[in-house]
């Protein structure tokens, strides 16, 4: 899977995900990566997310809209909304994965509960930092 | 008027341990690829949905991420993509799930977007629709990869299932493992 977040000069945010599902999956298996709330959500107001992980959790946990909304209803950073979902709310279900989210400021964020996730940004200087672990 | 862009390519059990330097060296020039061609764009400007779209196709061209031409089988030994695509001004949203043949998924999930009444498209028709807004398209074969078959057979020959692999199949599994070490593909166990 993969996915992007991004702020423009207007101050819109966006998010997309795309993805090739996962290995040998049957009956038309369909993950949260197209699901909007789940593996994607954007909203100028919160955040932008795009997610990976576990399918089938992010579905159930609405991963994308649950961290936009702890970011507009309970008025908290977007990295604390964002590790509330990934690393309780979805480590207590047993999911694995992540988030990339960016919030209306421009502050990129990430959030993984696994070993790894292949994530990178470019910061307010235009300096490029890619991790993996 | 800062602009900002951020991405993903995947999650799951990646560990350094296992990763050879060249793989490594190789997801970070890709990533730093994409995220250069959606910054460049944001500064000239264009929109953050503009940017998100051309961060992803480039990762979707990529065999490295499970995404576009580096997708991973399915059961049937098909390719199936899914995309989706949201703009935070009023949010609106595109997706498409379950697609064999369009080439660039993130681009279709745009176009049902912006050019059609619905959110979600699926399957064959959503073929269709892709078709009519002149959304490239690809033969399924455009997406196979060996790493990703020999991924599939490995996973199908560990449900010892050997009657869901031809004989050349599991000829093809016995000969494979010095291609699908872990040191080669530490990432394959990467969730989808």
């Amino acid at each position: 899977t993969v996915g992007a977040v991004a702020l423009d000069v207007n101050g819109d945010l966006a998010a997309g995900t795309s993805t090739g599902g996962m290995t040998n999956k049957k009956f038309g298996r369909i993950g949260d990566s197209p699901i909007i709330g789940a593996g994607t959500y954007a909203d100028n107001q919160s955040c932008a997310i795009s997610a990976t992980g576990h399918g089938e959790f992010f579905i159930r946990a609405a991963v994308a809209h649950d961290i936009c909304a702890r970011v507009l209803y309970k008025k908290i950073p977007l990295q604390q909304a964002a590790d509330e979902v990934i690393m309780e709310k979805l480590v207590n279900m047993k999911a694995e994965g992540g988030i990339v989210g960016m919030s209306p400021k421009g502050e990129p964020v990430f959030s993984f509960n696994s070993a790894g996730m292949y994530r990178g940004y470019i910061d307010a200087e235009g300096n490029i930092h890619t991790a993996i672990y | 008027n800062k602009v900002a862009i951020a991405i993903h390519g995947g999650a799951g059990t990646i560990l350094k341990s296992n990763m050879t330097p060249e793989l490594e060296a190789a997801y970070h020039k890709k990533m730093k690829q994409a995220l250069s061609a959606g910054y460049k764009l944001l500064k000239q400007g264009e929109s953050s949905i503009k940017a998100i779209q051309a961060t992803i196709m480039i990762m979707e061209d990529s065999e490295l991420f499970n995404a576009g031409k580096g997708a991973v089988f399915t059961h049937h030994k098909t390719n199936e993509l899914d995309a989706s695509i949201m703009e935070g001004r009023h949010l609106n949203a595109g997706a498409i799930a379950g697609v064999t043949k369009v080439k660039n998924p993130i681009t279709l999930a745009h176009a049902v977007m912006v050019k059609s009444n619905h959110v979600m498209l699926s399957g064959e028709k959503a073929e269709t629709f892709a078709k009519k807004q002149s959304i490239e398209m690809v033969s399924p074969d455009y997406f196979y990869t060996e790493r990703r078959w020999q991924q599939l057979l490995n996973v199908l020959k560990d449900d010892s299932d050997s009657t869901q692999l031809s004989e050349d199949e599991q000829q093809s599994v016995s000969q494979a493992s010095p291609f699908m070490s872990v040191q080669r593909w530490p990432d394959d166990k990467k969730f989808g």
